[in-house]
């Protein structure tokens, strides 16, 4: 499904270069699980961007179901991005003067589904425990809500891949828990997922763990059975 | 230091009423070190808000020094936010085109100390492993970066009191510790530290925890000895 050969990153900044990545190579099958994880600045955040095509490589080649996405033009890379991915970001990117159910809606207003919009909304809404909080602005939530209405709105097209990079950062155990459960409802039906996250005990809800370190990979492994 | 009698905040919302805090009672002497845990929406950040001066109660008295903070008009509130309390914001709240050191930099702007403004703020920087990330913007930054220099920026101007809301949240392991050792040498300095987090283990390094739970208190203890 998405393969990537030797992907760099590289930012020009004036007088020196950051290499975010240096190099990095794996392939994912429809339907795995995985969860990434390395110390902040290891590049987690801009692999998880160029796999959901929302940037682009220095160099290397990136698959998707063996379509070279690196010589697509940003229409087809858009295209492809809102038909097949969700992704939670971490930084949420909520659009501010607007509800949870409003914020929700937004991916189907790209990429229509059957049913009614409203009420797919406020089913992903539900199902990350925020049926109550539908009319709530984004600034008319708490951290953890907010991330909430992020996974929501990735999950709310049924993409067939999901992206969630640090999704429990802000939640309680309990609410963790709940989103894990409804992560592995979601792998269960067929949808491919990367977790990137600094929490073990998320990264053992997943069947297989990529670490990275310095813009690298330095392990990558199935998780023992579970 | 501080002290919260009685303390609700209650949002309208039109048909309904939110109610964030039902009435919480608690005191903190100079120099204490606490944590405050909840589920999410619990009103953590509601009650980090009030006690920083970003915010004040619908009914109930806040005395900081034994002054009623809550009496005081919005100037002269803010000059007490100004001048006493480091707040690291839950979602950051960065200046988005400007430099990690800029940003760093703003609150000796409005509150001086003494000593060379930016080099204050490099040594800020530095203390939170970001000595090699001073001229990229925030939106070069890595989440975890910017959750480091939210952390920078509260310590900077040496406030009497720190209020961090979540601040590991998007931190691995090793960074997080890094950012408590910091805290403890605060500490040890004089500052008083309210930390609100999900991660026992983060909560585990305070003297004292405070769990919330919808808007009410329901634990206050102190963490054995350590
Ligand atoms: N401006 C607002 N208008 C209406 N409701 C609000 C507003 N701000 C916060 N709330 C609600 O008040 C409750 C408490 O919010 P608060 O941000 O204090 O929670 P929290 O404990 O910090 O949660 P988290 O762990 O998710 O950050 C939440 O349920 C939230 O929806
Ligand atoms: N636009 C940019 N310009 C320059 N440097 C950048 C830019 N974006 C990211 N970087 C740098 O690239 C490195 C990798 O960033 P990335 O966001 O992928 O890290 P990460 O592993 O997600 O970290 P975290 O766990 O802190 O979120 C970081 O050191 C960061 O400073
Ligand atoms: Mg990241
Ligand atoms: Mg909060």
């Amino acid at each position: 499904l998405i393969e990537l050969r030797d992907v760099t990153k590289t930012y020009e900044m004036g007088k020196h270069e950051v290499h975010a990545l240096r190099g990095v190579s794996f392939s994912i099958e429809q339907g795995d699980y995985l969860a990434v994880m390395g110390p902040s600045g290891s590049g987690k955040s801009t692999v998880m961007n160029i796999m959901g095509c929302l940037d682009r490589p220095s160099e290397g080649t990136y698959l998707l179901d063996g379509q070279d996405v690196t010589k697509l033009s940003d229409v087809e890379l858009a295209r492809i991005r809102n038909q097949r991915v969700g992704f939670v970001f971490q930084t949420f990117n909520l659009l501010p003067r607007t509800t949870a159910q409003e914020n929700v809606e937004l991916p189907l207003v790209y990429s229509p589904r059957p049913g009614n919009r409203r009420e797919r909304a406020r089913k992903a809404l539900v199902a990350v425990g925020l049926g109550d909080r539908l009319t709530h602005k984004s600034n008319e939530l708490s951290g953890g809500e907010q991330q909430r209405v992020a996974i929501a709105r990735a999950i709310v097209n049924e993409p067939s891949i999901i992206l969630a990079d640090e999704p429990t950062g802000n939640l309680d155990s309990k609410a963790g828990i709940e989103i894990m459960k409804l992560f592995q409802r979601l792998n269960d039906s067929g949808i491919t997922l990367l977790v990137v996250t600094h929490e073990q005990f998320i990264a053992n809800h997943s069947r297989r763990i990529i670490r990275l370190y310095d813009g690298k990979i330095v392990e990558d492994f199935r998780v023992a059975d579970r």
